[in-house]
């Protein structure tokens, strides 16, 4: 038996809005510590790690590890049916072919129930190693998502290069060039772009925008972004979920051929 | 011209 509770729909609705345009079925891997998912997107250049821990939900209950199929287009659209304040109780039996979603409203004066049918996924599953990476650059979500908007006007790739400088994003496209430039200013100030950077060795690094796109969709879920990148290695953008867990996405570089 | 190798070439599988 699982059962998890979430105080509120909208952390779940914000989780399938970061996931749903990456992947379209992925397994949620059930056990006794939480829900975690793992997939890669179909092209298989980039990778979506969720974490969710059990003891910072509302409740949470599961015996025996379980793997849940699910098609993120279906409990996305099944999420939008409860709202953002809603108590929300996801629900399988060990052997279920189901999974159920209970809604109650802030007032408890309306209960809503849901089932949706769960699929076979035949799923790899990759071990990601801990890495030391040449530089981890922290930076508001937000910023983040608009500088990927603003430099997918101009081209495909970006060049992302981290120095003691500060950080640039740069594209290149047939009818012109933009860089967009954040210096390393850890401040108190308001309106500062207040970004942090961890860096042992200078990257510059190249990626698609169209991924990056894919992952600000999880701007929602946290006011700050982590950037890690080392030479050679696939990105790892994160955004943690408060206490209870993180999305990390991993985008493999682009290489000048 | 860019390549780009599949995310599986970076990590194991588990």
């Amino acid at each position: 038996m699982f059962e998890a509770t979430f105080n509120q729909a909208s952390i779940l609705k914000q989780v399938l809005e970061a996931t749903k345009d990456l992947v379209n079925d992925a397994n949620w891997d059930c056990s006794a510590e939480g829900i975690a998912l793992q997939a890669m997107d179909s092209s298989h250049v980039s990778l979506v790690s969720l974490s969710l821990r059990g003891d910072e939900l509302a409740s949470y209950r599961c015996e025996n590890q379980i793997s849940l199929g699910i098609n993120m287009n279906t409990m996305t659209k099944i999420l939008k049916c409860a709202e953002n304040n809603d108590r929300t109780i996801i629900r399988a039996d060990d052997d279920a072919d189901v999974m159920v979603f209970v809604f109650e409203s802030e007032g408890r004066d309306k209960t809503s129930k849901y089932e949706m049918k769960l699929m076979d996924i035949d799923s790899e599953h990759l071990g990601i190693p801990e890495q030391e990476y040449s530089a981890t650059v922290q930076m508001s979500s937000k910023e983040f998502s608009r500088i990927v908007r603003d430099l997918s006007t101009i081209g495909e790739n970006v060049e992302i290069t981290v120095d003691k400088e500060g950080i640039t994003f740069g594209a290149k496209g047939e009818s012109g060039s933009g860089t967009v430039s954040l210096k390393s200013n850890p401040s108190v100030d308001e309106g500062s772009s207040n970004i942090t950077i961890d860096l042992t060795d200078s990257v510059k690094l190249n990626f698609a925008l169209r991924y990056l796109t894919f992952f600000t969709k999880a701007a929602p879920l946290s006011d700050n972004v982590s950037l890690s990148l080392s030479a050679d290695v696939p990105l790892m953008v994160e955004y943690a979920i408060g206490d209870v867990g993180f999305i990390r996405y991993y985008l493999a570089p682009k290489i000048d051929d | 011209i860019y390549k780009q190798r599949s995310i599986r070439s970076y990590f194991s599988a588990a």
